[in-house]
């Protein structure tokens, strides 16, 4: 659809792709996570989007099988919420990732 | 108003009663910080009340100031949310609150 089109093309355009809802603590953990490390990931918050953002959800359940925010793509590919991002980081995984995808 | 009282009267007669939204990670951690410790909260779901959930959500944030959810009490005390409490367990001091709450 047209909108499945536009997330892959979002997250294959952006090093860090950032699916959030601006008022949950989540979606805050990992963007702050992101920004201690230096980096600006682009930020979508789909509570923030009217009908559309619903719709997103959808399209991100389809293309990642995770209908729950916060949803992470690092170098276009999925890497999922807040806890896995976070794991990655504890595992001293998530930096190589970054800077593959010139993230920093 | 009747609301108020109700609140007032549920926090009174329960040790521990834990302010929700069921879809809420940041809930769900403070959920299962309670039950890790034996304890049993009283949990309000307020995402499942229908428009009272809006309507209890203002009346908590006039008696408490705090508009979020987790939103605790032990022993009739306002707490806060889910790092206030976690903050308190890493001192040692929540199990005293309980304790002295005669929640366990
Ligand atoms: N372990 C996941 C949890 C994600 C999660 O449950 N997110 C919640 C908000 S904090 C959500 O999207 N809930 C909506 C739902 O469950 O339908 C993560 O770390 O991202
Ligand atoms: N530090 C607080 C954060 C609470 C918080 O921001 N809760 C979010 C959901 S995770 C909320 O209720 N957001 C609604 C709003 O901000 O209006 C806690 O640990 O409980
Ligand atoms: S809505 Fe509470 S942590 Fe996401």
């Amino acid at each position: 659809s047209r909108l499945e089109e536009a997330v892959r093309k979002t997250v294959a355009e952006n090093p860090v792709v950032v699916y959030s809802k601006s008022w949950c603590s989540y979606s805050s953990e990992v963007k702050s996570l992101f920004k201690r490390l230096g980096v600006d990931p682009l930020v979508i918050e789909l509570d923030e989007l009217g009908p559309q953002g619903p719709q997103l959800q959808k399209v991100l359940e389809r293309l990642t099988g995770q209908h729950t925010v916060p949803n992470v793509f690092i170098g276009g590919q999925h890497i999922g919420g807040c806890t896995d991002t976070v794991k990655l980081h504890r595992n001293g995984e998530l930096e190589p990732l970054l800077s593959e995808a010139n993230a920093k």
